[in-house]
């Protein structure tokens, strides 16, 4: 028998409110949506609890099609390319960049590639010392000026550092900062233009509701962003923010950080994503 | 916005002659998802557009407001009332314990609230009770320098609890001792606790739940579970010079029950403002 127009504009309206409550955004649930009624046009469905498993059928293809964006293997990379490889990290204010450099920089340890820490936050209350700490615990050198100082020149050093002593990675850390502040995009893009990142990362907080995609689009108009990195997972958030970031950037989610540790870091996976916003 | 996207739903109302449940039901859809984009938690959206629907059904617009300005209307009303009034924190001696997920900005309005009350002719005293986070300690430091604010509590701390308590006892003439917390989230078992245990030693007057303006759907549950834990006081929403709608926010002033007492607007020491619930609303509506 035929679902009625209004039986289908229910289930799709709980579904909207489920994605949305899974802090997935406005624009990423309306394609998602559209993508699912086309799917169910092209279907038969004999009864309407066959309907329930077509629609989360096609839900789990949409999500899929948003996350599937091409992959970066940072190792493969830095692997691949001329040395030293630059990664910025980018995002606004408390999102996690400077614990997440300390995270890359271990993994990339353990792959026995060599890195350096630029501490590019000159701005922020007990930043550089911050990173600092991080340097100390890998046993890894970091460049760093005074309080104050250019992060651009900051960033200069390091890789000249880089360079002369060959080392393979330069992690650059920079200010936290908001997309509405001109003065400190400003600053980034000069950042930018002076290192000439290999990899810019933004770094979101999966926290963040609907605001995710406004930071990350910003950010990657400014400067452009390479692929990101969605923070505090643990924190029981849905994580939904995964979707609403790849999906303005267009670019991949390379790690999601699941705690304080320095093994609290893994590689994103679109299945685990997806489990997890079904749970 | 909310506004933009009542726009056409609204015009439904206008016109069909006789409000019926169909179209009600399209304009709480819109307003539901309005509310959400701003990210208010599901659960406040609901009982928001339930008791909207209920008045639209019952109440006629006023005279010279069309029903779309009558429905915005009821939507704001009920969002100022779930935001309350802002609160004034008291030129009295007391200790405020900051608490909040990972991030949010305590440390950062720690020292922002230990300017405004020392500018006020109060004596501050700080308590850097982070011994988790790399240089907490640095950071807070440097801050209460730049201000001239006592700030105790040393580097390599371990046991956070101990801190607090030779800190109050430092600060026992003090007029006001402010707690800086580490940040956690509600699934971290021995965090809450150490949370719990610090309320206990320091006994404090006021327990400010600091949260930034971009949380979304988490905003609500995790502030429940801040509440269960030690009962907040007051409610700090940081980060507002940004653009995020801070519905998640104002989901964790109504779990709480807790005013707002101060703002974020900015990085620096002097960005702590009044909330100014009017303008909170209609940047949150959009
Ligand atoms: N639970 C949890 N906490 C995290 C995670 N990543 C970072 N944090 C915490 O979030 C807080 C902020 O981390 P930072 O690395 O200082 O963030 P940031 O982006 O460098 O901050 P700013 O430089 O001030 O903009 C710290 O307390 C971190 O320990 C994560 O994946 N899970
Ligand atoms: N733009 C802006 N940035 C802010 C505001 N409040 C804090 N910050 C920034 O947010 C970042 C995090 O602030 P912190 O004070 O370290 O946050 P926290 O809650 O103490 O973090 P943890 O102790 O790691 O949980 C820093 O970069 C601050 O400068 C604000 O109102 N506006
Ligand atoms: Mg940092
Ligand atoms: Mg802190």
């Amino acid at each position: 028998k035929k679902i009625t127009q209004d039986k289908l504009e229910d289930i799709m309206f709980d579904l909207e409110m489920a994605l949305l409550e899974s802090d997935v955004a406005q624009g990423v649930v309306e394609r998602i949506k559209n993508y699912i009624i086309k799917e169910l046009e092209g279907a038969k469905v004999k009864r309407s609890s066959e309907l329930e498993d077509v629609i989360e059928g096609a839900l789990k293809k949409a999500i899929r099609q948003v996350l599937d964006i091409k992959s970066i293997d940072l190792i493969d990379s830095i692997r691949a390319s001329e040395k030293p490889y630059v990664v910025m990290f980018v995002g606004v204010n408390g999102t996690g960049k400077t614990t997440a450099i300390g995270r890359i920089a271990h993994r990339l340890q353990r792959e026995g590639i060599s890195c350096v820490l630029a501490a590019g936050d000159t701005f922020r209350a007990g930043a550089i010392e911050q990173l600092t700490k991080h340097a100390e615990n890998l046993g890894l050198k970091i460049i760093k000026h005074s309080a104050g100082a250019d992060p651009a020149a900051v960033a200069y050093d390091a890789i000249e550092h880089a360079k002369a002593r060959k080392k393979d990675v330069v992690l650059l850390d920079t200010a936290g900062r908001m997309q509405t502040n001109i003065n400190l995009m400003d600053e980034m893009k000069k950042i930018r233009r002076i290192a000439r990142p290999n990899l810019i990362v933004f770094v979101g907080d999966a926290l963040a509701g609907n605001d995710a995609v406004i930071q990350a689009s910003e950010f990657d108009k400014a400067v452009g962003v390479d692929g990101a990195i969605l923070t505090k997972i643990d924190a029981d958030a849905k994580g939904g923010a995964a979707l609403s970031i790849a999906y303005t950037i267009g670019k991949p989610i390379l790690y999601v950080g699941t705690g304080q540790g320095y093994e609290d870091l893994e590689p994103f996976d679109a299945n685990w994503m997806i489990e997890r916003l079904f749970e | 916005s909310l506004a933009q996207s009542l726009r056409g739903t609204l015009k439904k109302i206008a016109n069909a002659s006789n409000i019926d449940k169909d179209v009600i039901k399209d304009v709480v859809r819109d307003i539901q998802r309005a509310l959400l984009q701003a990210d208010l938690n599901v659960k406040l959206v609901l009982s928001i557009t339930k008791e909207v629907e209920r008045r639209a059904l019952e109440e006629k617009p006023p005279a010279g407001m069309s029903s779309r300005e009558h429905v915005i209307r009821i939507i704001y009303d009920q969002l100022v009332k779930i935001l309350g009034e802002p609160r004034d924190v008291g030129l009295k001696k007391h200790v405020i314990m900051m608490i909040g997920l990972y991030g949010q900005g305590k440390t950062t309005t720690t020292a922002k609230m230990a300017k405004y009350f020392q500018k006020r002719g109060l004596k501050v005293g700080v308590i850097a009770a982070d011994v988790h986070r790399p240089a907490a300690f640095d950071q807070l430091k440097q801050l209460g320098d730049r201000i001239n604010v006592p700030v105790y509590g040393f580097p390599k701390a371990k046991d956070s609890v101990a801190v607090v308590k030779k800190g109050m006892e430092q600060y026992a003439d003090f007029d006001i001792v402010i707690i800086d917390t580490s940040g956690r989230h509600s699934l971290e078992e021995d965090l809450i606790k150490e949370m719990e245990d610090i309320a206990k030693v320091a006994k404090p007057d006021e327990r400010f739940l600091v949260i930034d303006a971009a949380v979304g759907q988490q905003a609500g549950p995790q502030a429940q579970a801040f509440h269960d834990a030690v009962k907040v006081t007051g409610v700090i929403i940081t980060k507002l010079d940004g653009t995020a709608k801070a519905g998640g926010a104002l989901s964790a002033v109504a779990v709480t029950n807790a005013p707002v007492t101060f703002i974020g607007t900015g990085e620096h020491i002097e960005d702590l403002e009044k909330l100014d619930p009017p303008r909170f609303i209609s940047r949150l509506l959009g």
